[in-house]
């Protein structure tokens, strides 16, 4: 177990969010 | 079949298995693929990072899936 500071926990979900985003782009895609 | 080679399915299948908030380190990574080489796994994680399939955490050697919670 860890323990993650608030501001890595933000910049962990901002580049989640950012993921999701291109994966929907890629299927969109169809690749 | 997701479209994914061997390669790039074993290394999102341990990456997705990795409970830690901050993911698995390439470090990691390499130690339980003694077979495949640190070029392969980077080639591997910058394919996946670019198709959305995981993303870097606390820093650009840490991945998580964006198939987890």
């Amino acid at each position: 177990s860890s323990n993650l500071t608030a501001e890595q926990q933000r910049k962990i979900e901002e580049n989640r969010q950012r993921a999701l985003a291109r994966r929907a782009e890629r299927l969109a895609q169809g690749t | 079949n997701n479209g994914l080679n061997p390669n790039q399915n074993q290394v999102l299948c341990l990456i997705k298995s990795c409970p830690e908030p901050q993911g698995i380190s390439i470090q990691e990574l390499k130690q339980r693929l003694s077979g495949m080489s640190m070029t392969i796994i980077r080639d591997v994680v910058d394919f996946l990072s670019n198709e959305g399939h995981i993303f870097s955490t606390i820093d650009e050697d840490h991945f998580r899936s964006t198939d987890q919670e």
